[in-house]
């Protein structure tokens, strides 16, 4: 690694001014806010961020010439972005490129943005083709990690991240701000180990899972990169007990131990968290079920069945999750309804699938990682049939699933 | 393979705008071949591609590839 200078500080705010428009916003927005957890990760740096006014590192897209710019960039390949070196701050990506996330096409803005990011922090190029810091661009890699050359570098800079963050210096809080870190985001999860705390069909049709403090995407053709849970949904801590996303209203709900968060998209609504306080704490997995369009949660071996726009008398629940819901497991650890029309239900490393009548069909449990996950059994070969065709084969991004008019009505479930 | 004249004025212009070579602050425009081959063995070295002082296929396919607009360090007495 190089060193081209350090900022005199460890808690640096930022601003993104604008992004690339190749990109929906919130992913663009997510893909940023992931590349400053790389390097905060790894040394003892925060990144604050601020909706206004002058901040430490300012991100922005700009075309071939910019009047704010003095490099000015190349269209479609070659210079992907620059930005400069501390104390100064500014990074800026090319407007003209494909810039992508979760695929091999284009320019994956995540890892761009990290790199960039490596500059403004002080951090020449590597002269390790396989680290960030590497000046040509490597491509997609969908379990990306820094170089231990990166590592090195940053730490050489800032020292190395300790549990305590703390002591010195600055920063005034008086600008809207949102506080992105400083928790420890905990061990990267691997989706081939088959156990999920969450899966959710949610909005668009994409399907999420959720492990620790992580969320990806499950597609036909593969995952999507692993972002932290805070990165997508602001304010939701990791290590959920369920998610469930209603096309009825078109909000998302989280559940862990005693507490609710409903989310529109990745916007929080106003009041959220809640208490749970009609049904129990520590759920185990929530679904919807479109055919009655109530939401069903899970602890142990009952469930509570959920109207979200009526008030639901709870007095008769939990009942027994065997009398609705036959051949399925005690304890879930995650459940959903699918594009397939079908309910799933996760435990362990093992999935169940449900017909229409919501009986468990023939041939599950399955293996949750080499069906869903798309990875490679090391004692399945081709031959053994373990293939649910329904989940491989099925384009995930449709959504089919019912939408009504979202009503502006407190969920009963909640306080 | 010869290389052709654009060719060359391009691998020259990108080792320039990265930082391989530098144009001297006096003297003739004009780069002297031998500083030219000293900076594509910087580059090629840099690049982990095989060291040969001279502009071949897979030196020319590095330098179109997507990369970021900061020079890079590279020079023989960096990478020494």
């Amino acid at each position: 690694y190089l060193l081209l200078g350090r900022w005199r500080k460890k808690h640096l705010t930022f601003r993104i001014v604008n992004l690339p428009s190749t990109l929906p916003s919130y992913t663009a927005r997510a893909a940023v806010l992931q590349a400053f957890q790389y390097w905060s990760s790894v040394a003892p740096l925060t990144f604050r961020e601020v909706k206004a006014g002058w901040a430490d590192i300012r991100l922005s897209s700009h075309g071939r010439h910019s009047p704010h710019c003095s490099s000015s960039f190349d269209g479609p390949g070659r210079v992907l972005a620059h930005a400069d070196i501390p104390e100064l701050g500014s990074v800026h990506f090319d407007e003209e490129e494909l810039w992508t996330e979760g695929t091999y096409r284009g320019v994956n803005l995540r890892i761009i943005a990290a790199h960039e990011l490596g500059h403004a922090l002080g951090l020449g190029h590597s002269r390790y083709t396989q680290a960030l810091m590497a000046p040509v661009y490597a491509g997609y890699r969908p379990y990306f990690k820094l170089h231990p050359d990166d590592v090195a570098g940053i730490q050489a800079l800032y020292g190395k991240k300790s549990p305590e963050i703390g002591e010195e210096e600055e920063e005034d809080t008086t600008l809207p701000t949102t506080t992105l870190v400083p928790t420890e985001p905990g061990p990267m999860p691997d989706p081939c180990s088959g156990d999920l705390d969450a899966v959710m069909l949610g909005p668009r049709g994409k399907t999420y899972a959720f492990k620790g403090n992580y969320v990806w995407t499950v597609t036909a053709s593969g995952l999507g990169p692993l972002f932290q849970v805070s990165a997508l949904w602001e304010g939701l801590p990791g290590n959920l007990d369920a998610a469930v996303y209603s096309p009825r209203t078109q909000w998302i709900h989280f559940f862990k131990g005693d507490k609710v968060w409903r989310y529109t998209n990745f916007k929080m609504s106003p009041g959220f968290p809640k208490k749970l306080n009609r049904v129990g704490p520590n759920l185990d997995a929530a679904l919807y079920w479109p055919i009655n369009k109530k939401v069903f949660l899970f602890k142990g071996s009952g469930y509570w069945q959920w109207d979200e726009l009526a008030t639901t008398d709870f007095s008769h629940y939990p009942k027994p999750t065997k009398g609705l819901f036959t051949g399925v497991p005690d304890q879930p650890s995650a459940a959903m309804s699918w594009l397939d029309g079908r309910v799933y239900f996760f435990k362990g490393k093992q999935y169940w699938r449900l017909n229409q009548q919501l009986q468990a069909e023939k041939g599950f449990p399955r293996d949750t990682a080499h069906n869903w996950m798309h990875c490679r059994s090391p004692n399945t070969t081709a031959s053994d049939g373990d293939t649910d065709s329904s989940v491989t084969g099925t384009t995930l991004n449709s959504d089919g699933s019912p939408r009504d008019t979202i009503l502006d009505v407190v969920p009963s479930v909640t306080d | 393979r010869v290389v052709g004249p654009g060719e060359k004025e391009a691998a020259v212009d990108y080792l320039l705008q990265y930082g391989y070579l530098q144009r001297p602050l006096e003297g003739p425009d004009n780069f002297r071949p031998e500083d030219v081959t000293e900076a594509l063995r910087a580059f090629q070295e840099a690049s982990e591609l095989p060291v040969s002082g001279r502009l071949d296929d897979a030196t020319s396919a590095r330098m179109r590839q997507p990369r970021c607009g900061l020079e890079d360090p590279f020079n023989e007495k960096t990478l020494k």
